[in-house]
């Protein structure tokens, strides 16, 4: 498994140190203030306090031996450029993504590639559109973009579907869009809302009043499909 | 179209106002910093400041007429639980979506959730899970979970398929992944690298070395897929 550097324990940092501690994977988190080293301890092999700046400090602590170092200090710029810059340029780290706070015109995302970062992550902005794109779609529950063309979305099961089973539907071909999951909400013996999951349907799966549909395919055909 | 409204004019506040004012959804945008009101004025169709603890001033700008509000004041705890409680409790906005900071015990998510909130985002969080995630699958480039079982993922090639047609390899039977699209990189003739891309590729289609495969299935079977 690869060996992996965190260098910032802001919520990103922190959250993306546990997730691979957790799996295995072995983890040198760092940071300046003694409070957030000490959280991660007992998490990761090794959480060390010093300043990200330093190259002889990064060095010390093997820093130069990892895969992959995540620079995650969006407050403060001209440390996480410094840090990216000595992690890419003088330890040689293969994979070095750093988090951007988003500007105007994207300045701090170029100055970051400039100095090596591999790529660049920005948490609110992806997020932001995400959510936003996903309230533009008024039938659909969730959406999850895929690629330039092609998307997932949750849809409520349109009425014009209700009572019918999914091969006189012919969904693929009237609507160009696959049908991945059924999802069907029961009330059980003790009044507890239950779910049960239909997963890849067949021809003659019915679908029901109130079944969520999980599908793949363009954007536009969903929204099509969404609003029956 | 909904109305949206837009409570907290941070980095994420900003995100979703911009892109749903740019697709022409009607947008009321606060913040108690005037600057970052000045500059969403000739963006949405309302940007005024205000304190949005204060129940008749989120009234006199007719927020209770929206139909989403976005509260995304990550740092001010008291504020977002204030807003949040007065946006559904005493406005009676449908749909309030709030973001939270993490905690270790998800307390103050609770209590969000306690005072109204319809959805909680935490972009931090669910973006350094989906990244760790993502450098965990060494073989694959790039990951997106679409639901608990099934996920698409952009994965480099295997050797065993170079040369070979889709048909041949028979993939969905034996891997249960269904290929999307075959990203292929060339140099032009004027030595820039250009990309194109085969969506949902027919049988008789080639898979040569260097092809993207953007593929869907399960997560398990997507690593087999990317050892070959
Ligand atoms: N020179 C430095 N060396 C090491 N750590 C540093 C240095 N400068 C800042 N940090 C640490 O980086 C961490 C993240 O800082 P900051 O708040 O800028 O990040 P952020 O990416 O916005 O955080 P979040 O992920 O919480 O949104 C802080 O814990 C801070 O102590
Ligand atoms: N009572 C309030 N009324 C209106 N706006 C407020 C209030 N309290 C805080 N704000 C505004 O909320 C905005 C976001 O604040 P904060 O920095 O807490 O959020 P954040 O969600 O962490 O931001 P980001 O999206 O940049 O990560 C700030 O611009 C601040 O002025």
């Amino acid at each position: 498994m690869r060996k992996f550097a965190i260098i910032g324990l802001g919520k990103l940092g922190t959250t993306v140190a546990k997730f691979l501690a957790e799996r295995g994977a072995e983890v040198i988190a760092v940071d300046k203030n003694a409070d957030l080293v000490d959280e991660l301890k007992e998490i990761v092999d090794l959480a060390v306090k010093l300043d990200a700046t330093d190259e002889e400090a990064l060095r010390s602590q093997g820093i130069d031996k990892v895969d992959v170092a995540i620079v995650s200090m969006g407050e403060n710029f001209e440390a996480a450029v410094m840090a990216t810059a000595l992690l890419k340029g003088k330890l040689g780290v293969p994979l070095v993504i750093t988090r951007a706070s988003p500007t105007e015109s994207g300045i701090r995302e170029k100055i970051l590639k400039l100095v090596g970062a591999d790529r660049i992550v920005l948490p609110e902005v992806e997020m932001g559109q995400k959510l936003a794109q996903s309230l533009l779609l008024t039938h659909i529950v969730d959406y999850v973009p895929i690629s330039e063309k092609y998307s997932a979305a949750e849809i409520e099961a349109p009425r014009s579907f209700w009572g019918k089973n999914i091969g006189d539907l012919n969904i693929r071909r009237r609507y160009k869009v696959s049908i991945l999951e059924i999802k069907r909400s029961y009330l059980g013996k003790n009044g507890k809302k239950t779910e049960k999951i239909n997963y890849l349907p067949q021809a003659d799966d019915l679908v029901e009043e109130g079944d969520l549909l999980l599908v793949l395919g363009e954007l536009e055909d969903i929204e099509r499909l969404s609003e029956g």
